[in-house]
């Protein structure tokens, strides 16, 4: 399109170097490109026709389907020692609508790295990456969320057996919410009040069975289903669980940080937000993923911006692009340096999770404050910024903006769930707020 | 808070929060004889704003206290603040963290397009915290309206670099899922292509058309 072309011959910088700066490096960025080649060569892996178009159990019929081809082809596509790259390589197949192992992938599995000791490491960690199961992350109740301390789920030891009894005594206690926990996942790391000895010792991580590995059928003690149509992310299996008194082993807590003796006898961790990991590496990721959001949302509203032309700005010297308005560019500009701000914000904090969670494997706990406190005001500006800023470029296109073909109410529908995800935004500045009166 | 009020950190000090114990200027320095691209002056005011509401808040929530609230409702009553602070903070962290991260850039090409960016960034937010800057006069409504032209500035500057600066985000179309994004600019007739999918397409007359709104029309 001549158009955008006579844009393109504008450029006063090298767009690779910037690619590059912002993908880490050359490198990165030719994987990516080699990466995206592999897909579009490889029809199988697209969908038979727009997924917009089709129902929410078809979409998860075809995430499903995808996702098995997603891993049959990993080998060949991707450097396997590259996290980065297998998860690049699915977002390419699924799109953003979710699939049944995102949670399994983004969550299950680094929490179960920083939760679980060294021999439940040996025995579920490999049959974790190998996928001979489908786990989530059960935390959020029907009743509660963020506020882990009034979870109502139990899980009591009795000493006799050495098993857990895990408990969701009200109604308000069904865990709600967790990713692919209603159809797609048998096992779950369940959040849940630990109390061994008469004594509640606060909200733990538990790794339990909710299904037959062979028939896939709940197991008894437990009710589980999906909680219907959301926002967004119509092809995540978001569910419900209901515990019965469902006795599991003692080793089946997540023994790393905390710990139970056979006897009952509990063993605190070093730092009393260990726990928390899980969550703190979700926030830390959130802000990278939102830049992802708002830069696609700031190349849609761009790149139309400079298709459509409507009125004219000198009279009788023709329509122009709508860019040329300072109030588009008003409008899309500003969105596109803070989806810059938050990509290198984002990677700041990544870095620096690995920097706290390499620390805390030495025992210095140190710096797990300075990191919850900038994660979470970090996550709670980036993915409210991140939603006005994908508005203003949808309003930007007008009228298209509001038809599914512009992608833009998807991406918008994905990344507000990402105010209320992991942490509720004002919560989390308060939670800061907190940090910044003890500093 | 409670240490800055008693004049001085209990221990060192981690580079997220070392800007509250400076002892920054008086007033903003932004739009005054320092050039436009000099971007300290904006630090500068973020962490003044960051500083000022946390202390502010801090003495509302002990002010609270000293007239008989709990520590938890006096918190409560001062939760709004606290939120202005939160805010502040996490302004100054990521204007800090994009700056650097622009200085760090070797091609100097890219780096003018960064810097640009960053520019733009920079003034924006100050147009939004433009309501605590005046607050306690640090900033008056000249340097605002500085700050602001700086934006309009900057978005003519950008604009040439527009479609190039999107580019290098890198999505391929699968990735942007987006007939109005296309790469190619092909827009229009691809959105009658994708329009013509629709399953409602596949009937030409809808198989309750008759019963309903075709019956309706007959009577």
């Amino acid at each position: 399109n001549p158009e955008i072309t006579e844009e393109r011959l504008k450029a006063t910088f090298n767009t690779d170097y910037l690619s590059a700066k912002l993908w880490n490096g050359y490198d990165k960025l030719k994987r990516r490109r080699e990466i995206a080649q592999y897909v579009e060569d490889h029809p199988e892996l697209h969908d038979p026709y727009p997924t917009d178009f089709m129902e929410r159990e078809q979409k998860l019929e075809n995430a499903s389907r995808k996702v098995l081809l997603w891993m049959e082809h990993m080998e060949k596509a991707v450097d396997l020692s590259d996290q980065q790259e297998g998860l690049y390589f699915g977002t390419l197949i699924t799109g953003i609508d979710g699939h049944p192992l995102g949670i399994h992938l983004i969550m299950t599995i680094p929490a179960l790295m920083n939760n679980a000791d060294e021999e439940q490491l040996d025995e579920w960690l490999p049959k974790a990456f190998s996928r001979e199961f489908v786990a989530t992350y059960s935390q959020t109740e029907l009743g509660h969320g963020t506020n882990l301390s009034k979870l109502e789920t139990t899980a009591t030891y009795d000493p006799k057996t050495q098993e857990w009894i895990l408990d969701t005594p009200t109604v308000t206690a069904t865990k709600w919410w967790p990713g692919n926990l209603g159809k797609s996942a048998n096992y779950t790391i369940v959040m849940a009040q630990l109390i061994t000895q008469g004594k509640n010792h606060g909200a733990h991580p538990f790794f339990i069975q909710v299904r037959d590995e062979k028939t896939h059928k709940v197991l008894p003690g437990l009710t589980i289903g999906d909680i219907g149509p959301k926002f967004g992310m119509h092809a995540t299996d978001n569910g419900f669980m209901q515990l019965h008194k469902y006795r599991v082993p003692r080793r089946a807590m997540l023994m790393r940080n905390a710990k139970v003796l056979p006897d009952g006898t509990y063993v605190p961790p070093i730092h009393p937000k260990l726990g928390y990991s899980s969550m703190i590496f979700v926030r830390s990721a959130v802000v990278a993923l939102m830049s992802q959001f708002l830069s696609t949302a700031c190349v849609v509203g761009t790149r139309y911006s400079v298709i459509r032309r409507q009125g004219e700005i000198t009279p009788g010297a023709g329509e122009v692009k709508i860019l040329d308005y300072q109030t588009q560019q008003y409008r899309i500009f500003p969105h596109i340096a803070r989806a810059i701000a938050f990509r290198f914000g984002g990677i700041f904090l990544l870095d620096m999770y690995q920097r706290v969670m390499g620390q805390i494997k030495q025992g210095n706990t140190e710096a797990l404050a300075d990191l919850h406190a900038v994660a979470s005001g970090m996550k709670a500006v980036a993915t409210f910024q991140t939603a006005l800023g994908i508005e203003q470029c949808r309003m930007a296109c007008g009228g298209h903006g509001f038809s599914l073909a512009s992608g833009l109410p998807q991406v918008y529908s994905v990344a507000v769930g990402g105010c209320t995800y992991e942490g509720e935004n004002m919560v989390l500045l308060l939670q800061l707020a907190r940090y910044l009166r003890k500093r | 808070a409670a240490e800055m009020k008693s004049g001085g950190p209990k221990e060192a000090l981690t580079p997220l929060v070392e800007f509250f114990f400076k002892t920054g200027p008086r007033f903003s320095r932004i739009g005054t004889n320092v050039p436009a691209e000099d971007f300290e002056p904006i630090h500068e005011s973020f962490e003044h704003v960051a500083r000022r509401l946390t202390l502010e808040a801090f003495e509302k929530t002990e002010n609270l206290k000293k007239q008989g609230l709990t520590t938890e409702i006096a918190l409560n009553n001062s939760a709004v603040d606290w939120r202005r602070a939160s805010h502040a903070f996490t302004r100054v962290a990521l204007a800090r963290i994009f700056g650097t991260r622009v200085q760090q850039c070797e091609d100097r090409g890219t780096q003018q397009v960064l810097n640009d960016i960053l520019k733009l960034y920079l003034y924006y937010e100050v147009g939004e915290a433009a309501a605590e800057l005046l607050e306690d006069g640090f900033a008056d409504g000249q340097q605002i309206k500085f700050a602001k032209q700086q934006v309009l500035d900057t978005l003519g500057k950008i604009r040439p670099n527009a479609i190039s600066i999107v580019d290098a985000f890198d999505f391929n179309d699968r990735e942007l899922n987006s007939v109005l994004g296309r790469r190619d600019g092909h827009v229009y007739e691809n959105m009658l292509e994708w329009a013509k999918k629709s399953p409602l397409n596949k009937q030409e007359v809808m198989p309750f058309h008759h019963q309903y709104l075709g019956k309706m029309m007959e009577e």
